[in-house]
This record gives C-alpha cells, structure tokens and sequence, in this order.
C-alpha cells in the first residue's frame, strides 16, 4: 500500500511542474510558473495529507486560495492531467472547464487537450494522449476540435437533438 | 480504445431514441444555454455508473423524459448505451438502463451483467470510476485546485 | 414587522416577473419566461421560507435545481434585479457573472444593465436605475459600457495598475 | 448618488497610491486572469465594511499589499477611500484603513468615526452592507437563484 501511494505520488509530482509550466509559458514568460506537491508526513503519507502549490509567472505567494478565478482553473485543470498521466483514462470529459478563462489562457489550454488528443494507441496507454469530449460556449476553444456536436432544442416536442459536423483539422 | 457513439433512450431532456456521435479524438458539444449539452455528459457519466446524486438528479426517476411535471408520473424505461472501440478495432457496449421500478440494469454487449462485473470491465480498459479524476462536472474545475490536503490523499489512494 | 415584511414580499413578488420576461424574451419567444415566488406560510412569512420558481420559455419544470448553469444565472439576476427595485442601492458590483451565459443571453443582460444605468437621479431613487460596475472578459458585455477601467500587472513591480478609457456611449 | 473614484493605498495587489476612475453610470472593468480585477471589487467591499473572510483574506493582514510570502511580515498601512458624488454634485468620501496594528479605522471626510456612524450614513444613502444584494461576487451568481427558502426570507429580512 506505502509502495503503490508513493509510485502515485512520485510520478505525478515529477509530472505536475512540466505541465504547468506548459500551461502557463507565454513569449513574456518562456519558462511558465511553477508547481509541485508536497507531504504532509513523509512515513505515512496515506494518513496525512498532500499539499498542492501553483505559482503562475511573476507571482511569488504559495497560498493557493489568494490565486485569482482564471489562475486556479489553470492550476486544477494542470493537476488532472498530471493524474492522468499516471493513471491514462480513455478519455476526458470536461464541462466549460473555460468559463473563467481569458482569452490567452483559453488559447493554451485548447492547444494542450488538442496537442494530447492526437490518435495514437500506444501513447494512449502510456498516458501520453487521451479521447477529449469538451462543452464549450466560446469559439476560441472549440473551433480546435475535430468534430462539433451542435445540440439544440426541439420546441414542439419539448426536448434535445443533436447535429454533428465534423472540422477539417488544422495541425 | 475510445467512445465511439452514444445511444440515449429517454434519457433526461433526450425524448426518445438517439444515436449521437461519432465522437472524434477532440470533439466538441456546443449549443445555446439550456439546450441539453451537460445532459449529455450526464449521459456519459450515467452509464459508467456514477451515482444520479452527481447527475443533478435526487434520485434514478428525475433522470427519465419528462415533457413537464405532471408526465413525471408516467413510468418510462430509459438507457443510455456507449459504444467503446477497441484498440483493435472491435466494438464494445456498456448499457446502463432505469427499470419500470426505477432500479439499475447493466448490461454488457446486451448481455446483463451484475455491478462488480461491469464495473470491473471497465477498470480493466482504464475507468476508473470511482477516482472520476476524468469526469469534470460544470462549475467544479476550480475547487480541484483548491482541494484540501486530505482530499488530495484520498484521490491518490484510488487511483494507486 | 409583518407590514415591513410583506411590503417587501409584495413588492419583489410583482416585479421578478416582468424583469424575468424582460431577460428571457427573443424573436421566438415575444412573451418570455415566468417567475414567481411564493410563500411557505402566508400567517407568519419570517418564521417559514420564501420559495423562488422561475421557468425559461418553453420549459415547464418548477423544480430549479434541473435548471442549467446558464437558466440558473439568468434567474439569479432577475431576482436580484427584483430585490433592487424594492430597496434601491445606488450601484451594483458585478463579478463575472456572465460565465455561464452564451452570447445571446450576455446580449440580453448587457443591454438590460445598459438600460438600467442611465443617469437619471429621479429614476435612481426610485430604484428604477442604479449605477453598474461590471468585471468581464467578454467584449460583447463591456462594449456596451460608458467606460473601461483596465487592469494589468506591472511585473517589475509586482503589483496592478489600471488605465481608463471612456467609450463613446451609442444608446 | 454615485461612485465617483476609488483611491487605494498599498490594497491587496495595488502598491502604494493608486487613483481609480472616474467610475461612470455603466462602468466594466477588464484585463487578463491574475491582473487584479476581483481585487478592485474587494477595494469597493472592503471600503464599505465587509469583512475579510469575503475578501479572500482570512484576516485584515492578507489585505495589504506584499511583495511576496516574506514581506507579509513587513508591517505596513493600507487603506481605500471612495469618493461618492451625491445627488446635488457635492462629493462625500468614505475611508477604510487598516493600521499598523492592523485595526480598522473609519473616516467620512477624512474625520474619523465609528463603525456604527459610517454604516449609518451609508445606510441614509441605500447602501446596505448587511443585506449585500448589490454586490456579486466571482463564482457566487448561479448560487443566488438556488437559495433555500430559510435564505431568501433572511435576506428579505434585511431589507425590509
Ligand atoms: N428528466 C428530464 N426530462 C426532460 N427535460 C429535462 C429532464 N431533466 C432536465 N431536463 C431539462 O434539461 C435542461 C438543462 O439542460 P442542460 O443542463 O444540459 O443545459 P446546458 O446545455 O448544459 O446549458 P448551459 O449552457 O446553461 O450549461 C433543463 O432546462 C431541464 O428542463
Ligand atoms: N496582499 C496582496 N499583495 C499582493 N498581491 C496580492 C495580494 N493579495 C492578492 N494578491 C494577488 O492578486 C492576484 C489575484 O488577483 P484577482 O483575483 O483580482 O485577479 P482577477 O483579475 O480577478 O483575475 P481573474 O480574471 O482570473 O478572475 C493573485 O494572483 C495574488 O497574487
Ligand atoms: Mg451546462
Ligand atoms: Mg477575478
């Protein structure tokens, strides 16, 4: 049990850094922010807690309920991929992860669930790209898809259709 | 492998039987405010087993077609089928349905099957459910970050 | 206390309708939604709750919890609209509240806040106007401001600073 | 009445003496993620009373500006004034600081008062802080319209 929770948790710190730093890089700021995790108790981790910090660029404060609407969506949205890569899921379902996204962090988020969604079996196993269904509002994000699920609403009969439009992809 | 297609049958605001897909590497589910687009991960959610209480639903009857609340009375069966597609090409179905008595039915490639089995099908293709560190529910992406350190423990420990 | 009480109940309970309508009606739907609230116990209103039900066209629920995050935000502004009327403030903070809405309903409300900031000192008393401040991200909410206050960060400095600019208001 | 101009000193991420308007009939304040705009709407909160644990402070502390983690320990002095334009076009201000002992004190006209005298005079304006119903803050919108019944009549309460 002590071996497979730290199997978990030493992948997944490895990883959360790289991913943020993905997320968060910009012509301003080549590297990105900075993220990691941290034990409460190094000998039984599984009783105690793990403590998540993120610092977007600039930013110096490892309290992460001071960071700002935007700034921890891009955090958590860095955590679950970090998890991910641990333990790959076929797929993901994220519903308006962008609603408190600007624009720029709207664009670098897109481009990283475009980036992993690329079809590859072996990479999926390994947890290097996973199948993405996405809800959004804002065409920033999905005009990055594959494919569009338009679901609208039948007035005479009182509930939902779909239609389905597949987008040329641009790589 | 990778959701192929849905197939939802009375299923929340999906009157009727629905097919809807294909679902492509990155697929993206727009549409007006209100118009059905997180019932649809609902869906999705529904028939991997996630408990209705999660689905914005008290209990399995609110998750039935219902053209207002008096047809809420009528008793309808509903499923939601998701089409997985293998590695290898082959097609694989789960199908979660809501009896006339509002119980849970799975069934594998139509064939019905208990709980533990469904569930354990799917934890072999890597969903897990119980970790739902996949499923992203509307509203819920900034509290991921905000978890508290037992939380986060806890999370760790379903999915070593 | 009673009066004071159902003073105010009255009068929220007659204008959340004809708000709700003003931010649910469209081309297809020239008469809008419903809304109405109800009390749990008309002797001794203070001592039980008040019930909140608002209905979108086309949809005959009366349970609110099924609403969608969109319905739900929409219904939220009309009664806090509502509530206003009763007991005027001069001005309204708003804080990304247009997260949840696609583009026709941040259309919708826009202009609503728009029509309702006009300066009129009368009308402000009355609680027919009040002043808006707005925080959002999307162009198509605060083109429709009389003017914009920018933040950026200073990242020598480590700190915010803003720039105004008036827009030229078209009513 | 109206908000005339915001003038914040060394308040969460505004270093040292910032003036901030004119505030207009429809003002929208923009920017991208991070930059400080909920820390404006805390300013205007905060000028007019509320307390820190809505502010995202957990103590009057948080509230002033630092650097980073070490300069927290940096004492320093913050306020916020707001400058109300009223009816007949005088302007009336009212200030909030927190000192070095990080205390609250309150000033109309640069005067210092109490607590119970600043309210009241907000309150002869219209502004409730009490009841907030003016005042919206990031995420809390949708959950305004699924109150529960005990809520919205504790809210009537206040206003009535
Ligand atoms: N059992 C049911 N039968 C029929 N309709 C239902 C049922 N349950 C929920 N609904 C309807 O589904 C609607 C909500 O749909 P949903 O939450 O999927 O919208 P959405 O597309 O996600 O909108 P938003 O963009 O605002 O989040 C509600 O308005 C409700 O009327
Ligand atoms: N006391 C303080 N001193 C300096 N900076 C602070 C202080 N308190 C908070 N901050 C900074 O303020 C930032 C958050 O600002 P704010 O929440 O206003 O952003 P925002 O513009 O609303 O962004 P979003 O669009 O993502 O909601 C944090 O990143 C934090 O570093
Ligand atoms: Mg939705
Ligand atoms: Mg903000």
């Amino acid at each position: 049990r002590y071996a497979r929770f730290m199997a978990a948790f030493t992948h997944i710190s490895t990883e959360i850094d790289s991913i943020y730093k993905q997320l968060t890089r910009d012509p301003d700021h080549p590297i990105g922010g900075t993220a990691y995790l941290s034990l409460e108790n190094d000998e039984e981790p599984f009783l105690h807690g793990i403590k998540y910090t993120a610092m977007p660029p600039t930013k110096r404060f490892r309290n992460m309920e001071e960071l700002s609407g935007g700034e921890k969506t891009v955090a958590a949205l860095a955590l679950l991929f970090a998890i991910h890569s641990f333990r790959p899921s076929p797929f993901f379902v994220l519903d308006e992860v962008d609603a408190a996204l600007d624009n720029v962090n709207v664009a670098r988020v897109a481009a990283y669930i475009h980036a992993k969604s690329r079809e590859n079996a072996g990479q999926r196993n390994a947890g290097h790209s996973f199948q993405s269904v996405v809800i959004s509002l804002k065409d920033t994000f999905f005009d990055k898809a594959d494919g569009l699920i338009g679901v609208y609403r039948d007035h005479d009969q009182g509930c939902s259709r779909v239609l389905t439009k597949r987008l040329t992809t641009h790589d | 492998g990778s959701i192929h297609r849905l197939e939802v049958d009375n299923f929340k605001s999906y009157k009727g039987h629905q097919v809807i897909g294909p679902f492509l590497n990155f697929t993206a589910i727009i549409g007006p405010n209100g118009a059905g687009k997180s019932n649809l991960m609902d869906a999705i959610s529904f028939v991997l087993g996630v408990r209705s209480s999660h689905l914005r639903g008290s209990q399995l009857r609110d998750l039935v077609y219902a053209y207002d609340d008096k047809e809420r009375e009528v008793r309808r069966k509903a499923h939601v089928k998701l089409v997985y597609l293998q590695g290898d090409g082959t097609e694989l179905s789960f199908t979660r349905g809501i009896t006339l008595q509002s119980a849970s039915e799975y069934r594998i490639d139509d064939k019905v099957v208990s709980w533990d089995e469904y569930n354990n099908k799917m934890r072999s293709l890597g969903i897990l459910v119980k970790a739902r560190n996949f499923l992203v529910f509307q509203g819920d992406v900034e509290s991921v970050s905000t978890k508290s350190p037992k939380e986060l423990t806890a999370l760790f420990e379903h999915i070593s």
